[in-house]
């Protein structure tokens, strides 16, 4: 594991500690979106399903139970826990999510590593990584204000997406063989799809302003 | 040779 790899998942687990303080301290998951949330869930379960296969390192096995104990209790919250869910706002969040589950699934039944349940699941669950953050950011394009645990959430998300391609450079420049083109090219999708929420926020970070993303 | 460990990422 080198450096970037380490700060790459830090960074990810900082996004979700973020949102989970957002929820916690003012109860309301305004601003967020619930179908974001349950698509980052059905990734973990998917990735994850290697749990009971394959043991990495001790450190791997607790990072996979951490993300998706998570992301389960995110969607918890926004669905059932009575006063989050209260300020739930789904006219915001119309993105047809399914749509992106679906063309995940059928890209992962053409592109994958090996054809075996596991290979395929975990194909589908790169795929829907990519996209997964779509949602999300329409609504804060819908919304305009972006209130800042919110931006920040944004913003640890796409710092841990570009961590990995430096881990990915590294790895390839230092282990012989490092080819992962599932992986990388959609890793390199999924980080320019934060390209345009970056400029906004370091523009509001620089003049010191709240970050607003034009409409 | 050895498999290489394939998922060894997050």
């Amino acid at each position: 594991m080198n450096i970037f790899r380490l700060a790459g998942d830090m960074t990810h687990l900082l996004s979700i500690l973020v949102l989970l303080l957002k929820i916690y301290a003012t109860k309301s998951c305004s601003g967020v979106s619930r179908k974001t949330q349950e698509l980052y869930a059905i990734v973990f379960l998917a990735r994850y399903l290697d749990l009971f296969t394959d043991f990495i390192s001790v450190y791997n096995t607790f990072m996979k139970i951490v993300f998706i104990a998570s992301s389960l209790a995110i969607v918890w919250c926004i669905r059932v826990h009575p006063m989050v869910k209260r300020s739930y706002d789904k006219d915001l969040d119309t993105f047809r999510h399914y749509l992106l589950v679906a063309a995940s699934f059928l890209l992962a039944l053409f592109l994958h590593e090996k054809f075996t349940f596991l290979e395929i699941f975990w194909a589908f669950s790169i795929y829907l990584e990519a996209v997964a953050i779509l949602p999300q950011l329409v609504l804060l394009q819908r919304s305009g204000n972006v209130d800042n645990l919110t931006g920040q959430y944004v913003f640890f998300l796409g710092a841990y997406r570009g961590l990995y391609i430096l881990n990915w450079i590294y790895r390839y420049l230092t282990e012989p063989r490092f080819t992962r083109w599932i992986a990388c090219v959609s890793g390199v999708v999924q980080t320019a799809l934060y390209a345009d929420f970056f400029y906004y926020y370091f523009i509001s970070w620089k003049n010191n302003s709240k970050l607003k993303l034009p409409a | 040779g050895v498999e290489r460990k394939y998922h060894d990422e997050l």
